[in-house]
């Protein structure tokens, strides 16, 4: 990733939108 | 994602406040739906696509997982008041397939496939290696317990002969040996204290359920029962909105059901 000086670059892992939360545990 | 990809679809987050609203139009209905076993409730959403529907309308195609609640599907608290069963019990899953319509604003499902599986047994021993495992309900030591647990409850009862609708779960205790059970039972046009024939009673018009947990405990020489049975208010029998071609029988849904259901009573402990 390029990015311009004193520009932000988004860093980290891409969000993947599924599965979505557990809400209780996962079997 | 937009549409016009070339899919046909939109993906949408597995946690939008829209697709949460559809998981939980679907688990109502399961719940509405179910004729045997536990209430269920929202666990995670796995996938979800949203088709554009001509001439209107948009089709949440979404899978997601559920758990068992203890709560079972003729208690008529609602789900949202029931607690998920722990792993220590044995907690049971449910994955489902549902199609979900959005329609000026309202959800109503179109199509839903599920399937339920308990926790693998390997699971269960890693969070407690004492906890007892389901037992198959055809047992031959849960059936008895059933038998003693209904007949003990029965004896007890001054009002109708309560006659068993189903097992539900079972678990058998390696010490003290003893078998635990959990079933349904209905109503019947029997008084209790006068049945000679249980064969000749028959369920009420107006069904009248409960639900029973039990302890059948081995001893030198003999057993003890203990039964606690929840006997819940009568319900009328409603007719039941269903998908476009599914046919689910609905005489036991609606009565478990009410949209404000009166207070149950319990019956027990017995011993």
């Amino acid at each position: 990733t390029v990015g311009q000086p004193g520009v932000a670059v988004a860093a980290g892992p891409v969000v993947r939108p599924c599965p979505g939360r557990i809400r209780h545990f996962k079997i | 994602v937009p549409l016009g990809l070339g899919l046909g679809y939109k993906e949408l987050n597995c946690d939008d406040p829209e697709t949460e609203q559809a998981a939980l139009v679907a688990v109502d209905y399961i719940n509405s739906n179910l004729l045997q076993g536990y209430k269920h409730t929202l666990n995670q959403i796995d996938k979800v696509k949203v088709w554009s529907r001509r001439p209107m309308g948009e089709v949440f195609e979404i899978e997601i997982d559920t758990l068992e609640t203890v709560c079972h599907v003729l208690d008529p608290t609602p789900s949202a008041n029931c607690s998920v069963r722990q792993l220590r019990q044995h907690a049971v899953e449910g994955d489902c397939d549902f199609r979900v319509l959005k329609q000026n604003g309202q959800f109503s499902v179109l199509s839903a496939k599920c399937d339920s599986s308990p926790d693998s047994a390997e699971d269960v021993r890693k969070v407690c290696p004492s906890c007892p495992l389901l037992a198959p309900l055809n047992d031959t030591k849960v059936v008895h317990a059933v038998d003693a647990a209904l007949a003990a409850f029965n004896a007890r009862n001054n009002g109708s002969y309560f006659q068993l609708v189903e097992v539900s779960r079972a678990q058998l205790v390696p010490l003290p040996a003893s078998t635990y059970v959990e079933f349904a039972v209905a109503a019947t046009d029997c008084v209790a204290q006068d049945v000679t024939d249980p064969a000749v009673c028959n369920m009420l018009a107006e069904k009248q359920y409960g639900f029973c947990k039990s302890t059948l405990t081995e001893k030198l020489g003999g057993e003890d029962v203990a039964v606690t049975c929840t006997v819940f208010p009568t319900q009328p029998v409603l007719p039941q909105p269903q998908p476009d071609g599914i046919n689910i029988p609905s005489s036991m849904v609606s009565s478990a059901t009410p949209e404000s259901p009166p207070d149950a009573v319990v019956v027990g402990p017995l011993v």
